[in-house]
């Protein structure tokens, strides 16, 4: 193994990480559960953890682009070159950068997460039975509404288990349309399009209007891939047409002729002699997973190995049942020292069954959703475990915080909270009972409430108390139950059945609201005592369970807050 | 996203590499910090010393000759970062 110069290491064990955008190839829950696992490699053999943060400046940013994209390394298509890493260190320094010309998958061809239907989000099964016919990629046949479907068992006449496939008539990503659908037809700059197109941008992204007119709403987002995309060429996205003609002949299936590398091609027309619009066709594609764990070995300070079954070796190489080499636990463990103490100890068992986590959740790469059994005693009062409903919970500068009666806790990287502080000691002035609370993810100022009263807190700065009547709420609004925040400096605050949307910059609630909670937060109670955001989830707590809603609005789960969110054993 | 770029039309054909396994090996030594940039007589003497630089590192045979094996290693997909150098 070798190490950077100068042995550059993180001078701390906890790292932090961002994922800036996602690849059109895989779908985010997919991406993130491989970004998790690739950390995940690294902390089973040093002492270090990873925490995935939503705001602020993490250690590790990862990004996925194309060409020149922001550095002085620009990609270089597809193949070649996969990524690239920075070593440890302030700024870009410890960033990973992806190359979005390669096909990303988890090494052995595409990747289909399906949405809806009735598997839970499990992937597509190719080829799968449906009809007695054979299919190997979605398809619409058996719908009338034209939504592409697979089945995510290899008998779906069997089985039943379907679900549908990724499509921008489904959700788009990233973007500020809140993962909204495209809406078709659409206008932009004055011109109508009624599918994904990369106009107006300059990096090859297919990207579409989420409401009917992108010069008046300016709402995007960008558009999946779907299972038949080509890759790069000038048509990144597109599928392949059938039949196409090239050099007057006419082709059916993807083909090799006119190249001589021998990658296999189509046209995203009908004729590629006319219209000269071509892709690759898919093919096994790059373990995500295995190159994110390469990366971020040059992300905590190790360069290229000379040995070739190495993770560390500049080359890739797919392996299925991937294990880290001697080498690389050595140089690792050279730079950060060996994991110490015993594995993470298995969760208590608890009164909620555990739901047996499906191939694409995230992973329990890092210590952050373990559980560690305390065994020091706890006085009862300032014990979190014995709170039945907290005053208020937030996320504020990347941590959980959990309010009740004065204190608040704050959830560390693993195990339940330990000991409370004052919260007179951290923000003086703010009484004991605080409602909700919430950071502006632009601003980086800090909002509590509690009552008809609000404080602004910049750093150590305090601007209140405030009335709501200055925000434009009216005197029938007695107390701000919770917010969700967003990152174009609006932030919905709720009270019951009714939420508003605040504009952060302006200090005021839009015109339009407030809107009915229960109309636009479908399946989470109107009577939630504690809303917030956490990890880019929506969280709707009443009583001691919570519903946890995906930036899509679609509730995934219900659990219990002591168990599920404060980790009490 | 008011950006306006034309798009660039590529015929597949058209893309064929016209490097010679000379000239892919000495972009790739010079890409991953095993060739200096230099000119003039000493540069075939520098590719030679360079190729077993490259072959020490990688693991492969050192014959500091742009062999099968070699440039199955050139042509391999790999991450970007230079192997030499900083």
């Amino acid at each position: 193994f070798q190490t950077f110069e100068g042995d550059l290491k993180w001078d701390h064990n906890d790292i932090t990480y961002k994922i800036l955008n996602y690849s059109p190839d895989l779908d985010p829950e997919v991406t993130d559960d491989a970004f998790a696992r690739a950390f995940k490699v690294w902390s089973d053999v040093a002492p270090l953890t990873f925490t995935r943060i939503y705001n602020g400046e993490p250690d590790i940013n990862i990004l996925f682009g194309s060409d020149n994209h922001g550095d002085p390394y620009p990609f270089d298509g597809k193949d070649g070159l996969l990524a690239h890493a920075y070593p440890p260190g302030a700024g870009v320094y410890g960033d990973a950068h992806f190359d979005d010309d390669e096909f990303w998958t988890l090494g052995t061809g595409v990747v289909v997460k399906t949405h809806f239907g009735n598997a839970d989000g499990a992937l597509c099964h190719f080829p799968f039975t449906f009809d007695g016919q054979s299919y190997s990629s979605c398809t619409s046949a058996g719908r009338s509404d034209g939504h592409l479907w697979c089945s995510t068992t290899s008998n779906f006449d069997k089985d039943k288990k379907y679900g549908f496939c990724p499509s921008e008539l489904l959700y788009t990503y990233d973007g500020n349309g809140e993962g909204q659908p495209c809406v078709f037809p659409f206008i932009f700059e004055g011109k109508s399009y009624s599918s994904c197109t990369t106009e107006g941008r300059s990096d090859g992204y297919r990207w579409c209007s989420t409401t009917a007119n992108f010069d008046k709403d300016v709402k995007y987002g960008f558009c999946p891939n779907r299972d038949t995309a080509v890759v790069g060429g000038n048509s990144q996205g597109d599928p392949c047409i059938f039949p196409f003609t090239f050099l007057g002949a006419t082709y059916n299936q993807c083909t090799t002729e006119g190249r001589q590398d021998g990658k296999s091609w189509c046209a995203t027309t009908s004729s590629y002699d006319r219209d000269r619009k071509w892709g690759f066709c898919s093919d096994k594609g790059y373990s995500l997973f295995l190159v994110a764990a390469h990366e971020f070995g040059h992300a905590l300070g190790l360069e290229h190995s000379s040995i070739q079954d190495a993770l560390m070796y500049p080359n890739y190489r797919y392996e299925s049942d991937f294990h880290l080499h001697p080498d690389d636990i050595e140089g690792i463990q050279y730079l950060y020292g060996p994991k110490t103490g015993p594995n993470p100890t298995p969760p208590q068992p608890t009164k909620k069954p555990k739901t047996t986590p499906s191939p694409t959740t995230t992973a329990t790469a890092t210590t952050t959703e373990s559980v560690e059994p305390s065994d020091s005693p706890v006085d009862p009062t300032q014990d979190p475990c014995q709170v039945k409903e907290f005053d208020a919970i937030a996320e504020l500068q990347g941590v959980l915080h959990l309010f009740k009666d004065g204190l608040y806790w704050t959830l560390p990287a693993s195990g339940p909270p330990k000991s409370p502080k004052k919260i007179s000691d951290t923000w003086p002035e703010l009484p004991a009972n605080i409602d909700s609370a919430f950071q502006d993810p632009q601003s980086k100022k800090m909002f509590f409430f509690s009552g008809r009263k609000f404080w602004q807190y910049t750093g150590s700065s305090v601007l209140g108390p405030r009335s709501l009547d200055k925000l434009g709420f009216g005197k029938d609004v007695d107390k701000i139950l919770g917010a969700i925040t967003r990152d174009n400096g609006k932030v919905l605050l709720f009270n019951g059945e009714r939420y508003w949307r605040l504009d952060v910059k302006a200090q005021a609630v839009d015109k339009g609201y407030p809107r009915n909670t229960g109309e636009d937060y479908a399946g989470v109670p109107s009577d939630s005592h504690d809303i917030f955001v956490y990890k880019g989830k929506y969280y709707f707590c009443q009583d001691k369970f919570f519903w946890r809603m995906t930036w899509r609005k679609q509730v995934e789960k219900v659990g219990y807050v002591k168990y599920d969110i404060v980790r009490c054993p | 996203t008011s950006l306006k770029t034309p798009m660039t039309i590529v015929f597949p054909g058209e893309i064929r590499s016209n490097l010679t396994d000379l000239e892919s090996a000495e972009k790739y030594l010079a890409r991953y910090g095993y060739l200096p940039l230099e000119n003039g007589e000493q540069r075939h003497t520098s590719i030679k010393k360079s190729l077993l630089k490259m072959q020490q590192k990688l693991g492969l045979q050192e014959t500091g000759e742009l062999d099968s094996e070699t440039m199955k290693a050139i042509k391999t997909p790999r991450c970007g970062v230079p192997d030499v150098g900083k």
